[in-house]
């Protein structure tokens, strides 16, 4: 769950510019 | 968007036993709004569930490789099929001026196609008796609302909430206080603000005027 | 090889310094402060000082270090060779800063520009030398923006020193052009080696061109590597320009509960919002309310 609107539905590269952390 | 993110216990989402029963989302008719409001019937309609949105401003969801603007997260929790029954045996005493009826007279609505289903839930016909009077002739039944026993029903969900909220921990009382604020005495909130409390969730799901004769009560 | 640990993670900014020589400690030195990559809407900005005993000046000059600004690219790699190799004559040390950190800087609430970010970091680059033990004298700046003003700052912050600020003080002063060397040196190796943290495939395209917002090369890679939803890499300096105006057209529109409403160009609230025309429809119970918990009319 983002902390923003993201006015975009579709694909988007989540793990190439994201990293998981618990 | 075609998908959304929510939480729904295991009885909302099993899967349907013949092709023509999968579950459905809905509108019907809010009890206590009298707007459209959306509900999920499981497979079969043996359950109703009410769907609410934890929903805050500026959020959207990363679900997968997928961005989604809608930032809602969706919360399907069981309902009794009885307080939107309750709706319709109430406008039909006053349109009927008191007349018995068959339920699946009653319980219909122009706006909302999937009402009947309503009727359908488990539990909904051996429970009618919480809320209206019973004839039957023949092997017909008839019904009519009964506000006595409405009340009583309510009452009890009432007290029903009570306990549920002091088991959870929920704070009820009229003050507030700081999610950090720590005191050295434990703040116990009354019987009278926990049934208060109570009333007024409840009151979410029946008419205003229900409301304030059940606050009499 | 003193660069080694810059190469490694060039994204992750940092530190790094020569020894400090024995001579260095001992005797009244001279210490030059320049800057690398101040323009650039690509990779990170670098600031550098170098420093040596007032009397092995000339030494330093016999290097050829002077005129850093008209060395080729090779020619400045062999210079900082020559540097290196002087480590018993001369120290140097380095501040890197990320583009991610640049532009963090510039775009957090409490603004804090670049000119600012410049003066503190070679402020803090000079204190490390004294911590150090490198018995400075003498502090020469490069500067782009008005020198007495700067000047006066780092005489306050350093009374003891003899401070010089001059625009194009690596063309006047031997020192700095050595700091110069050493800053564009370390800059040019981090983008050359540029690490991206982001999960861009095997094929990285490295063709930026000179990291310049007016080279087309540039602005060029910056089209081809923005991504709607996450913008560019951390290679690129969001709070550039350039960037931002790629970004604009771009971008996905994305709003933060936080943005400043100031910046916000729509009419400010008329007064008549405040009083309510239609009657005040009954309010969600407060178990409702506080969780943010709304009935849901459609989906």
């Amino acid at each position: 769950l983002l902390p923003c609107s993201v006015r975009f539905d579709g694909a988007a590269p989540v793990k190439a510019f994201m990293r998981e952390r618990n | 968007p075609e998908q959304w993110v929510l939480i729904a216990p295991e009885a909302a989402t099993e899967p349907p036993k013949t092709p023509d029963s999968e579950p459905v989302f809905t509108k019907l008719r809010n009890p206590s709004t009298g707007e459209a409001t959306l509900y999920l019937f499981n497979s079969g309609a043996q359950q109703l569930f009410e769907v609410k949105a934890f929903h805050e401003e500026y959020h959207s969801w990363f679900i997968g490789e997928t961005v989604q603007q809608d930032g809602r997260l969706l919360f399907i929790t069981p309902m009794d099929p009885l307080f939107l029954i309750l709706y319709y045996l109430m406008k039909a005493d006053k349109e009927q001026q008191g007349k018995f009826q068959p339920l699946d007279q009653v319980v219909l609505d122009s706006e909302y196609p999937y009402c009947p289903l309503l009727l359908k839930c488990e539990g909904v016909k051996q429970s009618i008796c919480h809320i209206a009077e019973e004839k039957e002739i023949g092997s017909q039944k008839f019904h009519k609302y009964s506000q006595e026993k409405t009340l009583k029903w309510l009452k009890k969900k009432v007290n029903q909430t009570v306990k549920a909220l002091k088991s959870n921990g929920i704070c009820v009382g009229e003050r507030i206080y700081s999610s950090t604020f720590v005191s050295s005495k434990q703040i116990t909130d009354s019987e009278e603000d926990y049934v208060r409390y109570a009333h007024g969730l409840i009151s979410e799901y029946i008419t205003e005027e229900l409301s304030k004769e059940l606050s009499k009560y | 090889m003193a660069l080694a640990e810059l190469e490694r993670d060039p994204a992750g900014g940092g530190r790094f310094s020569s020894p400090v020589p024995p001579s260095c400690r001992s005797r009244p030195c001279v210490l030059g402060v320049d800057e690398a990559g101040r323009g650039p809407v690509l990779g990170p900005m670098v600031y550098a000082i170098c420093y040596c005993p007032k009397e092995q000046l000339q030494e330093l000059e016999a290097m050829g270090v002077a005129d850093s600004k008209t060395l080729s690219e090779s020619e400045r790699e062999r210079r900082f060779g020559l540097l290196e190799a002087a480590g018993e004559l001369l120290g140097w040390a380095l501040q890197v800063l990320p583009p991610q950190h640049i532009s963090a800087c510039m775009q957090q609430r409490a603004k804090y520009n670049l000119n600012e970010l410049s003066h503190d970091t070679a402020t803090e680059l000079i204190q490390h030398a004294l911590d150090n033990g490198v018995q400075v004298a003498e502090v020469f700046v490069d500067t782009v923006g008005p020198a007495e003003k700067y000047e006066a700052k780092l005489r306050g912050r350093f009374p003891g020193l003899e401070v010089t600020v001059r625009p194009k003080a690596d063309a006047l002063f031997s020192i700095v052009s050595a700091a110069s060397i050493c800053a564009k040196v370390a800059r040019d190796r981090a983008v050359k080696c540029w690490n991206f943290t982001e999960d861009l495939g095997d094929d990285i395209d490295r063709d930026y061109g000179s990291g310049y917002p007016n080279d087309p090369k540039t602005k060029e890679w910056l089209r081809r590597n923005l991504q709607p939803v996450f913008g560019f890499p951390g290679l690129v300096r969001f709070s550039w320009g350039t960037a931002q105006e790629l970004l604009r057209h771009g971008g996905v529109p994305v709003t933060w509960a936080d943005e400043d409403p100031s910046q916000d160009p729509s009419a400010p609230t008329s007064v008549l919002s405040y009083f309510s025309r239609s009657s005040p429809r009954r309010s969600p119970h407060r178990f409702f309310q506080e969780r943010s918990l709304k009935p849901v009319a459609e989906l």
